[in-house]
């Protein structure tokens, strides 16, 4: 394993295109986004707008922190708040061409990040498993 | 970057000990599980027993998935349901002298690891980033 090889790492090689990311609308209800999450298993998701450009993450943490009342968890605001109330929008945002020792800080403190194109619309997500998996197979040649 | 440095990565050095690692007992409710998830921002978290031993993982989809009903989330069930009976018993269990080409071929597919002594005691959980924070470094040296 070299510094040099691992560096040549780009994004276009690793990244899970945007058609494959489960996302939700900036105008969906947190039950929409609830049950986007539960049913596909993901902790976190990307927040697009109509325009497909990226606007922040919502997890189903976010969700539940948003309608947890002093006494009880607040079901019924499920269906009134909308994601763009409570989603995450301090997240990091990469282009295509970033370079290897950028990305791979990132995912330090990241479970994925963004990718968007040169006008900001978003191309997909480049995950934690990716770079792991790359050293996991340059560490058994 | 050279191979030999980072295969010399030892779980000792990594590991998160057991008392700052969140987790529930297996006879906790639901409800309160995902309060401490909720309230922790962890999307998921260790499950033991009164003698400390690993018994699996909990996490927020895990739970939501457990009370959603085909018309309604059954919020009612987060009281009667017990962890035990929802967790997931199927996750690889290291102990602390597990070699690095172990563990990080294991974190390509887990966010987390959770180690045991050699008597099968909790003794903490290994993160994706402790590892992905040893790559960051070397490669910036
Ligand atoms: N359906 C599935 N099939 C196979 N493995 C699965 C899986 N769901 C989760 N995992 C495994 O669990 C890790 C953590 O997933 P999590 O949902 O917390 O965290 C995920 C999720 O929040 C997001 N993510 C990954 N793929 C996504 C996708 N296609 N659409 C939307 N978000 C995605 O990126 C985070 C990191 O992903 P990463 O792959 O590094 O790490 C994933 C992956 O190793
Ligand atoms: N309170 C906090 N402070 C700082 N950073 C935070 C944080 N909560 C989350 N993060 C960041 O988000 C990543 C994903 O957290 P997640 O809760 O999905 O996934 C976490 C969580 O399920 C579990 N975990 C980590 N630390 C834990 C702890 N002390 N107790 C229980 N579970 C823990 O291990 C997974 C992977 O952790 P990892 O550190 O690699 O990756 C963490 C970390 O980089």
């Amino acid at each position: 394993l070299h510094s040099g090889e691992f560096l040549e790492n780009n994004i276009g090689d690793l990244l899970i295109s945007s058609e494959h990311v489960a996302h939700v609308q900036i105008g969906n209800s947190l039950e929409h986004a609830l049950l986007l999450l539960t049913k596909s298993g993901y902790s976190a998701i990307p927040v697009l707008d109509p325009q497909y450009k990226l606007q922040g993450l919502v997890s189903t943490p976010i969700i539940m922190d948003a309608i947890l009342g002093i006494e009880r968890i607040e079901f019924e605001k499920l269906e009134k708040k909308r994601v763009e109330e409570v989603m995450n929008i301090n997240i990091p945002r990469l282009k295509v061409d970033s370079p290897a020792k950028q990305f791979i800080g990132l995912l330090v403190d990241h479970p994925f990040l963004c990718i968007e194109n040169k006008d900001g619309f978003f191309e997909g997500i480049l995950t934690r498993r990716s770079v792991l998996s790359q050293l996991s197979s340059q560490l058994n040649n």
